[in-house]
C-alpha cells in the first residue's frame, strides 16, 4: 500500500522517516493480525494474547524510531564543528547498524531494497573504520573517575596488568602463603598415602 | 599512562572535554561535578576494602556504614541539588546500589507524591532526617508485573477508623524490596483496599514494621533478607509478611484517593495516579541505560586498545585487539547506542518534569503518553543495555571474568532492571496498548500529538483498517 519512499542512507533525517515507516508498518501489521485473530471467533483477550508477538515487535519499533529521531534532533544542538561530524557519525552509525540488524523488517515493508542494505552492510563497516580513530575519546567524554568504573581493565592510564596482579595479590585467599585446608585435609591425606 | 592509550589519545579528531561539556549539559555542570566527585575521591572516611574481598555480612555493614557517612557528608557540604546529590552518591557507590536506595529512591518521592499537606507535615521531616528510614513494598512472591493482581489486603475497620493489612497467603507475602530486610523501619506497602464490603483497588499505606529505637520488627510483622542474589551483594532485599497489623485511617497516602472516617470511598481523578512513582522510576531507568552501557564500554574499549593479540601480518607486532573489524563490530555499536541513550534519558527525565508539572496544575491528558513512552523506553534500553554490557565482558576476553574488571558488576547491578519496575515484555505490551488506541485514533482521522503522531502522517502511506 505504501510508496516506496526513497531512503538516501547517508542522511540521517531520511533514515528517521524509514523508521518511523518501520514503525507503522508494524503497528498496521499487529492491528492486521489481530483483526484476524478476532475473527476467528476468539474473544478480544485471546485474540490480544495471539498477537501479543506482533504487538511486542510493534512497541520495541516505536521505541527505537524514537531513539532515532531523539538522537538525530541533539545533532541540531551542537555548535562546535568537530564534535558535531563525530556526533553525526555515530547517530549514522546507530541508525545504519539498526537497519543492519532489522534489514527484514525494511525489506517487508518495501522501505528498502535489496540493493540499500547491502549498501547498508557496507557502510556499518566503513563507519567502524571512521570511529576507530575517536574511540578511546568517545569513552574519555563520559569522564568516569576510576572510582566509579572500579575497573582494573578500563583504568583511564591503561596500565591494566600490574594492577591486575597487585589486586589479585590481596585477595583473602593470598593472606597466608599456605591455606589453613593444606594442614587440616591435604597433610593428613598425603601421609596417608 | 600506557603509551597506547596515549596515542589513542593524541589521534582523536575533536576535543574530548567539549563533548564532556555537552554530555554533561554544560561547562559549568561538568566543573561542579567535578568538584562533588573530588570532595568523595579525597574522602578518607569513605574509602573501605575491596568490597570483593568481603563477605555477604561485611559487605552489608561496609555500605551501611557508607550510607549514614553519605547522608552526613551531604549535610556537611551543604549539597541540597537532586542532581549533584546523585553525582556524590555515584561516585561513593561506584556502579553498586546502597541499602537506603529505596529510601531516598522510592519511599520519599512516594510520600511526596501521593500524600496529602498534612501527611507531608506529619511523614516527610522524620524521613528527611532517618528517623524513619522506609522502602517500598510493592512486589509480592507470587505477584510482580501485573500489581492488579497483588494479594496483600488492607481493610478498613470503620468502629476503630484503622485499616487492618494482612498477607492472606504465602504468595502474598512481600518479596524483593531494597532495604526491606534488615534497614528499614516504615514501607510503603501497596493493598487491594477494601471499605464498606467493596474491594477498590490498589492503594499505598505507610506502615511502621520495626520499632524505633529497638529496631525490633512490630507485633503481626515478620520481616527478614530474602538471602544472596545474583548481584546486589551489599543489599538487604527483603521478605514481609503482615499478620492483621493495624494502622490509623491516616496511613493511607490520600492526596488522589480518600477513605471517609465512615469508609466512604473517594476515587482518584486518575486510576494511573498510583503508579506515578513507577513512571518517574522508568523514566529514570532510561537514563540509567545509558550509564551502565557507556561505563561498560569504557572498559571494553580502553581494554581493547592496551591489549595485543595474534597477528594481523605475518611477522609484524601483536595489533592492538581494537584494529581487528570483529571488535569494532562488537563494541561500535554498543559505543554509539551510549551515546544515543544518554540523549535519551535526558529527553525522558526533562519529559517527566514537565509532564508531571502539568498534572500538577490538573491537566492529565499527556499521562497517557508518559506512561507508554516511560514503559517502552525502559523494556527497550534495558534489554539493549544488558545484553551490550555482558558484550563489552566477554569482548575482554579472560579478564572480563575477574571482578577486577568491574564488568560483573556493572552487569548483575543493572540486568535487574529488565523485571523491575515492570518486566520489560509486560512493558513493551503496555506500549502496545497506547499505540493501538492512537492507531486506531488516526484511523477516525483524529489528530495525534507526541511521539505517535507520525500515525497521523503515515495513514495516508498506510490503507487504514478496522482494528
Amino acid at each position: 500500500a505504501s510508496q516506496p519512499m526513497v531512503v538516501d542512507i547517508n542522511d540521517i533525517s531520511s533514515l528517521v522517516e524509514a523508521y518511523q515507516l518501520r514503525a507503522a508498518n508494524l503497528v498496521e501489521a499487529a492491528a492486521r493480525n489481530y483483526r484476524m485473530e478476532l475473527g476467528r471467533r476468539k474473544n478480544k483477550e485471546e485474540a490480544w494474547n495471539s498477537t501479543s508477538i506482533d504487538l511486542v515487535r510493534a512497541s520495541g519499533a516505536h521505541c527505537h524510531y524514537v531513539v532515532v529521531k531523539l538522537f538525530a534532533a541533539k545533532l541540531s544542538e551542537i555548535t562546535d564543528t568537530a564534535i558535531h561530524d563525530v556526533l553525526s557519525t555515530l547517530c549514522l552509525m546507530y541508525a545504519l547498524y539498526g537497519i543492519s540488524k532489522n534489514s527484514g523488517d525494511f525489506l517487508h515493508a518495501g522501505i528498502l531494497n535489496d540493493l540499500q542494505i547491502s549498501h547498508v552492510h557496507q557502510r556499518v563497516k566503513e563507519l567502524l573504520a571512521m570511529i576507530r580513530p575517536n574511540a578511546v575519546a568517545l569513552v574519555d567524554a563520559f569522564d568516569y573517575p576510576d572510582a566509579v568504573l572500579a575497573s582494573v581493565l578500563g583504568r583511564y592510564d591503561g596500565n591494566v596488568y600490574e594492577h591486575m596482579f597487585e589486586w589479585a595479590k590481596r585477595s583473602p585467599l593470598n593472606k597466608t602463603e599456605v591455606h589453613q585446608s593444606f594442614y587440616k585435609y591435604l597433610k593428613p591425606l598425603q601421609s596417608k598415602l | 599512562m600506557n603509551p597506547e592509550l596515549r596515542k589513542e589519545r593524541e589521534s582523536a579528531s575533536f576535543l574530548t572535554e567539549g563533548l564532556t561539556h555537552i554530555l554533561d549539559g554544560g561547562a559549568e555542570k561538568t566543573r561542579r561535578r567535578r568538584e562533588i566527585e573530588a570532595l568523595v575521591l579525597n574522602d578518607p572516611e569513605l574509602q573501605h576494602e575491596d568490597l570483593n574481598f568481603l563477605s555477604r555480612s561485611e559487605r552489608y555493614d561496609v555500605a551501611v556504614k557508607k550510607s549514614a557517612l553519605m547522608v552526613r557528608k551531604i549535610r556537611e557540604h551543604a549539597i541540597s541539588n537532586p542532581e549533584e546529590i546523585m553525582w556524590f552518591k555515584r561516585i561513593c557507590l561506584e556502579s553498586r546500589v546502597e541499602p537506603l536506595n529505596l529510601h531516598f529512591g522510592m519511599f520519599i518521592p512516594t510520600l511526596e507524591n501521593q500524600c496529602t499537606s498534612e501527611q507531608k507535615e506529619k511523614w516527610l521531616h522524620p524521613c528527611y532526617t532517618q528517623q524513619i528510614i522506609g522502602t517500598y513494598a510493592q512486589t509480592e512472591l507470587g505477584h510482580g508485573s501485573f500489581i492488579r493482581g497483588l494479594e496483600t489486603t488492607a481493610t478498613y475497620d470503620p468502629s476503630t477508623q484503622e485499616f487492618v493489612l494482612n498477607s492472606p497467603t504465602v504468595t502474598s507475602i512481600k518479596w524483593w524490596p531494597g532495604g526491606l530486610g534488615k534497614t528499614s523501619n516504615h514501607a510503603i506497602v501497596l493493598a487491594q483496599l477494601y471499605t464498606q464490603g467493596q474491594c477498590k483497588g490498589l492503594h499505598a499505606f505507610i506502615v511502621p514494621i520495626r520499632r524505633m529505637g529497638t529496631h525490633e520488627p512490630l507485633p503481626g510483622v515478620v520481616v527478614g533478607d530474602i538471602g544472596p542474589k545474583f548481584g546486589y551483594d551489599e543489599v538487604d532485599n527483603g521478605y514481609l509478611k503482615l499478620e492483621n497489623v493495624r494502622v490509623p485511617r491516616e496511613n493511607m497516602l490520600m492526596r488522589y484517593a480518600k477513605v471517609m472516617p465512615d469508609g466512604t470511598y473517594m476515587k482518584p481523578p486518575s486510576d494511573k495516579l498510583t503508579y506515578g512513582t513507577m513512571v518517574f522510576i522508568r523514566s529514570m531507568i532510561v537514563g540509567d541505560s545509558a550509564r551502565a552501557l557507556s561505563q561498560a564500554c569504557t572498559i571494553a574499549i580502553r581494554y581493547s586498545a592496551v591489549r595485543h593479540q595474534s597477528e594481523l601480518k605475518p611477522g609484524d607486532p601483536e595489533p592492538q585487539i581494537l584494529d581487528y573489524q570483529t571488535q569494532q563490530y562488537k563494541l561500535f555499536p554498543l559505543l554509539v547506542t551510549a551515546y544515543a541513550f544518554r540523549f535519551v534519558g535526558n529527553f525522558m527525565r526533562e519529559t517527566y518534569h514537565r509532564i508531571t508539572g502539568d498534572m500538577n496544575d490538573g491537566d492529565y491528558s499527556q499521562l497517557p503518553e508518559l506512561h507508554a513512552l516511560s514503559a517502552g523506553l525502559k523494556a527497550f534500553t534495558s534489554w539493549v543495555a544488558s545484553a551490550g554490557i555482558e558484550e563489552c565482558r566477554m569482548a575482554c576476553g579472560g579478564h572480563g571474568y575477574s571482578r577486577s574488571s568491574g564488568l560483573p558488576d556493572i552487569y548483575v547491578t543493572f540486568s535487574p532492571s529488565c523485571t523491575y519496575e515492570g518486566e520489560n515484555t509486560v512493558m513493551m505490551l503496555q506500549t502496545a496498548r497506547y499505540l493501538f488506541k492512537s492507531y486506531t485514533q488516526a484511523k477516525s482521522g483524529q489528530k495525534l500529538v507526541g511521539t505517535v503522531s507520525y500515525l497521523n502522517d503515515l495513514c495516508s502511506h498506510i490503507q487504514p483498517q478496522q482494528v
